[in-house]
């Protein structure tokens, strides 16, 4: 319904403001309806213009701008509407090493709400994991899992044990 | 609503039966080496949710999700991926967290209370199932159950590898039908 | 034939002049933080080479090459970037090192010998040049030099970021199409 | 022409078996004529096949390995065909850490031919580079270059690469 769509485009916007401001260090980032007059049906435009650069089309943004953008909007949408898990698969994979401090710290505040899985090879972002699955293919083509208990190591291998069941 | 457990067994690259257990919050971090198995998992909880097309999962067709056989293993004849949800508003009867699920249409009876078992079969036949706390339903079912919380149709709460740019790159109408998901 | 030097002026966020030096084999690393210019590098050498798809530089038309201003800088007027590359059977007269390059055909003649410079210019107006040794010639003669280098227009020599996948994603036929190039 | 292009596919292909099977440890990676009996007009497969795993499309390789499989084949292309430079705008994003090391062994051998432009955020990339462009944007918006030759990081790096394996 309309009334619905408005509350959610105007609440989710104001959440990416903030996240996008404090990922980037300022700039403008926001959603804007591509046709104002016409918001039952309208298409949403992305704006996003880091500190100190002209405005420009998102797509002209580096490939870390992007991965930014992106996480603030999403982080912003759990924000005005938690979702019960959110699954990130290598997001870090073209941010330099402050920008993944940035992202950690944004997922370690979003993560009292909602279950997050993060694929990653970064160290820095495993970081901030309560647990650790571990993958693996000790025995070629299959897959098997590891788990560990970040807080408490030394329930590892019972976690495992478990696990097996 | 809580993520409790994903289940994987012939899924893909996981032959035998796989678990990853959830404390329902916070951040579980998936690591391991280049061709592991860490997608896969993502690829099975996309799957179980009532992903249609077979390219979204890097496959020509569904087949190819079932474990297709190994050096040691031959291939599998069953994948079952099962994702176990708990909802407390539903284990104590009063209204749960709202974090956008809305309240189960027509929920089998579940093992424990509380507790939402989705599960989803492609056997090499072909044959396919879908299941609510072990009831055979329609896939239609299990995406109602998630309407509304990123995980439906439109899962906006799951980023695939190399696909973040996804929501810049759409067209703007695209970009709406993410924010109604939310609405 | 060996690479030498890439200047980029007014193009993207290189506002002023800005020269990469290259001894002509080995490896050179670009580094840098998030959005600070590497992949701008890229699309340079792409530009100069004759690319005439904006999208393909991330642009909506081709003038979003052209240094359109900062905090504290008016807008560029003009986009120049050159490549200049040496060829040593030009400079001694003997034939060069047979690294995929045809003889330049009618290549005018050049400040060192040896020497091959590249130019691209757009100016805001819209107004287009290219140069070779100063001297200016049409986009088809700069992409006749580099054919069947992997620096022509199908420039497998050349992968962008996040574009990897591009070869094995690619229909059969895109992929004849490379190896044609490469023989 | 159609003798040139069979000469050409089959030379790439010659280092591309090699190369890949270098890269992965073993397995199978070659290019196959979509349609055999047709070599004037075929189109091109690519078959990717690492060790110990069924052989499957390469559209179900996880990223780490589609990198790897892309890499042997450019390698190979150049190993039969040298092309004046290389562009390499991370590549290595999606690789772990050993796979970069892999990588990286494959473009010292391969450098001597070829100027190679690597954009990368990976130290373990940078090391084997004889020269650094460090890209910098002091000034909001603006980006300046600083080189830095650095002396001899080929016998550092290649010792690294002895003590990984
Ligand atoms: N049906 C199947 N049966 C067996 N193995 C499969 C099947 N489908 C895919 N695989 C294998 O799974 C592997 C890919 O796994 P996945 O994409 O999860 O790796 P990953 O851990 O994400 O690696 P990366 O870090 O490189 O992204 C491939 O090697 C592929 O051959
Ligand atoms: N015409 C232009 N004028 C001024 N700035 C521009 C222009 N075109 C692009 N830019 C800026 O260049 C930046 C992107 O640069 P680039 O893609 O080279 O970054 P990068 O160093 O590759 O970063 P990453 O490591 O994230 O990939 C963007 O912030 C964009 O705003
Ligand atoms: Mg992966
Ligand atoms: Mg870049």
């Amino acid at each position: 319904t309309r009334k619905k769509f408005t509350a959610a485009f105007e609440g989710i916007n104001l959440h990416f403001r903030q996240v996008f401001a404090t990922l980037f260090g300022g700039g403008i980032g926001e959603m804007r309806l591509s046709d104002p007059d016409n918001p039952g049906e309208s298409g949403i435009d992305i704006v996003a213009q880091p500190p100190g650069k002209r405005l420009q089309s998102v797509a002209l943004l580096s490939g870390g701008e992007k991965s930014l953008t992106v996480m603030a909007l999403l982080m912003a949408t759990f924000r005005y509407k938690p979702s019960p898990f959110c699954i990130l698969d290598e997001v870090d994979s073209q941010l330099d090493e402050s920008n993944t401090v940035r992202m950690r710290s944004l997922l370690k505040e979003m993560a009292p709400e909602t279950q997050f899985i993060v694929i990653t090879h970064s160290k820095t972002t495993m970081e901030v994991a309560e647990t650790l699955y571990g993958v693996t293919m000790g025995e070629a083509g299959v897959s098997r899992l590891v788990s560990v208990r970040m807080s408490d190591p030394a329930a590892g291998a019972e976690e495992q044990d478990r696990e097996r069941e | 609503l809580r993520l409790k457990q994903i289940d994987l067994c012939g899924f893909k690259s996981f032959c035998d039966r796989e678990r990853l257990r959830f404390s329902g919050t916070g951040i579980a971090a998936v690591v391991g080496p280049n061709g592991c198995g860490k997608s896969n998992i993502c690829d099975a909880v996309n799957w179980v949710l009532g992903e249609q097309s077979a390219k979204s999962l890097r496959g020509a067709r569904m087949h190819d999700v079932i474990f297709n056989g190994s050096r040691n293993r031959a291939p599998a004849g069953l994948a079952t991926v099962t994702l176990i949800l708990h909802d407390s508003g539903l284990a104590s009867g009063s209204a749960g967290e709202d974090n956008g699920m809305p309240r189960p249409v027509r929920l089998p009876a579940s093992r424990a209370p509380g507790e939402i078992a989705v599960t989803r079969k492609l056997f090499s036949s072909g044959q396919s199932k879908y299941m609510l706390n072990g009831k055979v339903v329609r896939l239609r079912d299990v995406q109602d159950l998630f309407l509304g919380s990123g995980l439906g149709p439109n899962h906006y709460a799951i980023i695939e590898q190399g696909r973040i740019g996804r929501l810049l790159s759409a067209r703007a109408l695209d970009r709406r039908a993410f924010v109604e998901e939310a609405a």
